[in-house]
């Protein structure tokens, strides 16, 4: 089956940060989202971590991810493709297949596991 | 070559909650 994944996790895609850097889509780090969050005027990191995968009720090549997010801990639940890669704090992209990723995207690609805690963005408080 | 954003690559989760 023909992945519909977004054409920037293809392995060689390039990201601009938010000074305006160019990085490959396999080289970005951690540092590289909390940079660039930081100058950012709208956007603001997250913690999510994730509490529970399940495959889908839908499809069989969609899995649920609940997440808790942020410092309100709320749950969130996503629908997404098995091969849809998550940046995980200090250890980069991962997936709940992570073949499936490595496969389609050619992008190096760690196991998503219950406990992980992903990046996300939130808008920030105006105050 | 295309150029992406690097918001694009990372998921916007708790959507309208503040406070």
């Amino acid at each position: 089956a023909p992945s519909s994944l977004p054409p920037y996790f293809i392995k060689g895609s390039i990201i601009q940060l938010a000074d305006g850097e160019l990085k490959r889509v396999e080289d970005l780090r951690t540092e590289d989202f909390i940079q660039s969050a930081e100058i950012s005027s709208e956007l603001k990191i997250d913690s999510s971590t994730v509490e529970r995968i399940e495959g889908s009720q839908t499809s069989a090549n969609f899995a649920v991810v609940q997440f808790s997010v942020g410092e309100h801990r709320s749950q969130v639940s996503v629908e997404v493709l098995l091969e849809y890669p998550f940046f995980v704090f200090g250890q980069g992209w991962s997936s709940c297949c992570p073949d499936r990723t490595t496969q389609l995207l050619e992008l190096p690609c760690s196991k998503l596991s219950v406990g992980d805690v992903c990046i996300s963005l939130t808008l920030k408080n105006l105050k | 070559v295309p150029v992406f954003p690097w918001h694009s690559l990372v998921p916007f989760l708790e959507p309208s909650q503040s406070g």
